[in-house]
């Protein structure tokens, strides 16, 4: 059970001027990071609960049907502004949320840090095959101190028209193949260029 | 040695020089004259006794005189193609890198800036700008926003309320910018939105300029006690990375939605699916 109030909390102290500006002390630069850090990973716990509940309500009681993996859990990524981020690295396949905190639909470009230049498929909640596209990452970017990754590429694909104020997952596999009934592909929609 | 081409000629196009530097944009039906560099301020030092004396550092931004030196004179370049998104990956230096985006759908133009560990070998502060160059005449007057609500007018080397005699050309230029900073004529506008609060200006006509980071090492006895001389992983300095997005020629809510999605990003979360299906999952 996560703790809202420690993100609230952690907001309202960076509403201090120092916070806004960086005029604190540097220890005091760590401990706001510190806090917010922590804020952070508590409000991931209710996402992730949440997500659970949205996504595989009735599922999760039902023996014929099959359910959410229980034991992993739902994640942020903070370090994907360095291109890092582990779920991604390390697991052949993984669902992406994302949520869309404006009252408008909107376009979000996914860039997702991964270690292979492999053959991804993105597929929407309808089972429709995403446009993607593999960017090798800069070099700059690699050699940042302290990013730990060995992601060399991102993979990049377009989460069009998110709902307001809502979110849309997509399920990612390296080499995914589907079970039973072969989708519809629109033939000159699909396309991979590193 | 060439001239490097993005985009198409329909929506937007871009062109960067060899140095992997903008040097035109057209948006629309909208040409301008783009060029753009990545320069540092020299951060004032002194003992603070007396204003002259005052250093640059946490609370206020006090360059020397001198011009800012520029950094990206000559670089290393790398160009990506594909469906989605166009990219020229650019390094500079071990301390300076920056990749210029334009996705295919999209009428804004993406630079990622890369800065630091500043090198303060030399023992100069340093205060890094990028500084974006257009033909737009701008007559002395830029726009920035106020905490992301109300934009408003800036006119340099003035100020409404009272006659200004400016000692401090470039500090007493800079306002504060939180998600856009513009400036226009009667042909164009040209907009630079930030991911976060920064300082910025208009120094002179048709020119925008941002500060992205800065590595000082000497108080400036407004409180803090200390230099803003930040290290992080294994004691090196900080490196600063973000984003600017470069718009011009379009409608003013353009720019207003195109902040909106800026500054409040969509959230993404991961889920590892090592035994789920898609069909399962779906």
């Amino acid at each position: 059970r996560g703790d809202l109030n420690a993100l609230r909390s952690a907001m309202g102290v960076m509403q201090h001027h120092d916070a806004i500006t960086g005029t604190e002390k540097q220890l005091v630069a760590f401990d706001y990071a510190r806090i917010l850090s922590q804020g952070m990973a508590e409000c991931e716990i209710v996402v992730d609960a949440a997500l659970r509940k949205i996504i595989a309500p009735k599922t999760a009681d039902t023996e014929d049907q099959p359910k959410l993996d229980d034991e992993f859990k739902t994640v942020t990524c903070p370090l994907l502004n360095v291109s890092q981020c582990a779920t991604t690295e390390e697991n052949k396949s993984f669902v992406v949320t994302v949520y869309n905190p404006l009252s408008k639909p909107v376009t979000h470009y996914v860039r997702l840090p991964v270690i292979d230049n492999a053959n991804y498929t993105v597929l929407c909640p309808m089972g429709k095959k995403q446009v993607t596209q593999l960017v090798p990452i800069s070099d700059a970017v690699k050699r940042i101190p302290g990013r730990a990754s060995k992601a060399e590429f991102e993979l990049v694909f377009r989460a069009k028209n998110l709902p307001p104020l809502g979110f849309r997952s997509y399920y990612v596999s390296q080499d995914a193949k589907l079970d039973g009934e072969e989708h519809d592909y629109t033939g000159g929609q699909v396309r991979r260029e590193p | 040695a060439e001239n490097i081409v993005l985009g198409d000629h329909m929506s937007l196009s871009l062109t960067l020089n060899e140095n992997g530097e903008l040097s035109s944009a057209t948006f629309g039906e909208k040409t301008i004259k783009l060029s753009q560099g990545i320069y540092y301020y020299s951060g004032a030092a002194g003992n603070n006794e007396e204003f002259k004396n005052r250093s640059s550092g946490a609370y206020i931004f006090r360059p020397t005189p001198a011009q800012p030196i520029l950094l990206s004179a000559k670089g290393e370049v790398k160009q990506y193609k594909g469906p989605i998104v166009e990219e020229v990956q650019v390094i500079y230096s071990n301390w300076v890198s920056q990749t210029i985006r334009r996705y295919t759908d999209e009428e804004y133009v993406e630079v990622n800036w890369i800065v630091g560990p500043i090198p303060i070998d030399d023992n100069v502060g340093k205060e890094i700008i990028i500084r974006y160059e257009s033909d737009i005449k701008s007559n002395g007057v830029f726009y920035t926003d106020s905490n992301g609500r109300e934009t408003l007018k800036r006119v340099r080397d003035f100020r409404p309320t009272w006659k200004l005699e400016l000692a401090e050309k470039i500090s007493g230029n800079y306002y504060p910018v939180t998600s856009r900073i513009s400036i226009k004529d009667e042909k164009n506008q040209f907009s630079v939105l930030t991911d976060r609060a920064q300082g910025g200006s208009s120094l002179n006509d048709g020119q925008i300029e941002l500060m992205v980071h800065r590595r000082l090492l000497h108080d400036d006895a407004f409180g803090v006690g200390e230099a803003l001389n930040e290290t992080a992983y294994g004691g090196v300095g900080l490196v600063a990375v973000g984003s600017h997005y470069l718009t011009a020629g379009g409608r003013p809510a353009t720019d207003k939605f195109l902040a909106h999605r800026k500054l409040m990003d969509s959230w993404m979360f991961f889920t590892p699916t090592p035994t789920t299906t898609f069909q399962q999952w779906q």
